[in-house]
């Protein structure tokens, strides 16, 4: 029996806001310790990986390890039924999964929906991410990184990110024009939210597409602050942090023939 | 011109 209580049903929405438009069908990996799910899109360039903690749950309740395969487009439509204070219940059955049932309560416990997901078989081949000790660990305010994704992309579908340890700098090329962002650490003890810190081992400069980029940024809503960790010859990290686990992403970076 | 390597290629 697999049981998972949010009692913040909005942040379900808000996660699957977050990976919908990378991927279209994803294995929900239920085991004692809580939810991930692992997921490259189409092009095989970029990967989703996302970890929810059973702790997060109230309650929570798996009794062994077993995927549930999900349609996120299906998922998404029903989810939508949902209202944004209500509280979400995933249930299914270990054992013979065909279906994964959610149950929408309202604050007051007056309304309680039930639906029925249809699950699917999903073959997926999972990959073991390596730990790994970046050249640069950026932290700065997400709504940030947003605004210089979206901005950028006025001027070029690729952005070169330059590492400093007093400055990222996001520089677009284009058949327009150029542009380009600069910032610098800052560290606000009252507001941590609005803090921008550069941990740097050496420099880094690489080129990444912003389509992705700007896809990742679906997880703002999730964190007031996003991580960028960048090392030469490796896909960089975006992670979005929250109380309950994570969401990261990687994109491999654009690199010379 | 530059490529991008799929995922796979850096963690296997």
């Amino acid at each position: 029996m697999f049981e998972a209580r949010l009692t913040q049903g909005a942040l379900l929405k808000r996660l699957l806001d977050s990976v919908k438009e990378l991927v279209t069908d994803a294995n929900f990996d239920c085991s004692e310790t809580g939810i991930s799910l692992q997921a490259m899109d189409n092009s095989h360039v970029a990967l989703v990986s996302l970890s929810l903690r059973a702790e997060g749950f109230n309650p929570y309740r798996c009794d062994r390890g077993f995927s549930l395969g999900v349609n996120l487009n299906s998922l998404n439509k029903i989810m939508k039924c949902a209202g944004n204070e209500d509280v979400i219940t995933l249930k299914a059955d270990d054992s013979s999964a065909d279906s994964l049932c959610l149950l929408f309560e309202n604050s007051s416990n007056e309304r309680v929906s039930e639906y029925e997901l249809k699950l699917m078989d999903i073959d997926q081949e999972h990959l073991s991410i390596p730990e790994t000790d970046y050249d640069a660990t950026v932290m700065m305010p997400s709504a940030e990184f947003q605004r210089i994704c979206r901005d950028l992309m006025v001027v070029s579908e690729s952005v070169t990110i330059d590492v400093s340890k007093d400055e990222i700098k996001f520089t677009a090329e284009g058949e327009l024009g150029t542009g380009n962002v600069k910032l610098k650490p800052t560290s606000t003890i009252d507001k941590p939210e609005e803090s921008i810190t550069i941990e740097l081992g050496q420099t880094v400069s690489l080129q990444f597409s912003l389509k992705y980029l700007s896809n990742f940024t679906r997880g703002t809503p999730l964190s007031d602050q996003v991580m960028l960790c960048l090392s030469d010859n490796m896909p960089l990290l975006v992670e979005y942090k929250m109380d309950i686990g994570y969401i990261r992403y990687y994109l491999a970076p654009k690199v010379g023939d | 011109k530059l490529k991008q390597k799929t995922i796979a290629e850096y963690f296997s």
